[in-house]
């Protein structure tokens, strides 16, 4: 899985 | 957005906002760690730096300037308003010991050696272990008011459901975030035995108090 920052999330 | 982040958000919401009542309210923080509060608002300093810059969506940024908010709030009620219930003698965690070494595993291990992700790094890392003065100072009060474990509850909830959201996003968003997942992983772990005394006795109507 690609990995994304997670800067969507609080 | 998924129903296990929203009530993850929803959750860190309510400790934040019990915590800052049951210090309003009562006009003291007799039990309450300065230093995990101060570690907090560090924590949400160094996570929302692109506050401004990196527009998501209105419910990302109402909820980021309410942590921001609320977490310099009670900070500012512990060690200014209300200085006098702080009850320093019993918080007395080395803090340096854990931001120290978080700054360093931050600079190591991170997606972007970018100032801003580096800082995101610290922050996820920081808000793992960030409850520890406060775990440690029930620990050596060997009580805790019940306000103050129902705020821990939720507080714990809180990254407990953003494992169960990051696991939905696995197979549903193909989204994975390593750094996240491991240091939620962390930070849930260490409210488990808190959870389990949580759950017998606060539960059951007794108050928490730990074999001192």
């Amino acid at each position: 899985e690609k990995e994304m920052p997670s800067k969507d999330e609080l | 957005m998924n129903i296990f982040r929203l009530a993850g958000d929803l959750s860190h919401l309510a400790a934040i906002i019990v915590l800052l009542l049951k210090i309003w309210k009562t006009r003291s923080c007799a039990g309450i760690s300065g230093k995990s509060q101060i570690l907090f608002a560090l924590v949400f300093t160094t996570r929302y730096l692109d506050l401004f810059t990196n527009f998501i969506s209105p419910y990302n940024t109402v909820m980021k300037m309410i942590y921001l908010g609320c977490a310099y709030a009670t900070v500012y009620l512990i060690y200014m308003k209300f200085k006098a219930t702080y009850d320093g003698n019993h918080d007395t965690f080395r803090a340096e010991f854990l931001v120290v070494p978080v700054g360093g595993l931050a600079f190591l291990v991170n997606h972007e050696f970018s100032p801003l992700e580096i800082l995101w790094t610290f922050s996820i890392y920081l808000e793992s272990v960030a409850i520890l003065p406060q775990l440690f100072m029930i620990s050596k009060t060997g009580e805790a008011e019940t306000i103050t474990t129902h705020y821990l509850f939720a507080l714990g909830m809180y990254r407990a459901l953003y494992l169960i959201n990051w696991i939905w996003r696995y197979y549903f968003e193909n989204f994975f975030d390593l750094i996240a997942i491991v240091a939620g992983c962390v930070q849930t772990i260490l409210y488990c035995d808190f959870f389990y005394l949580y759950i017998t006795k606060v539960l059951q109507g007794k108050k928490l108090s730990l074999p001192a």
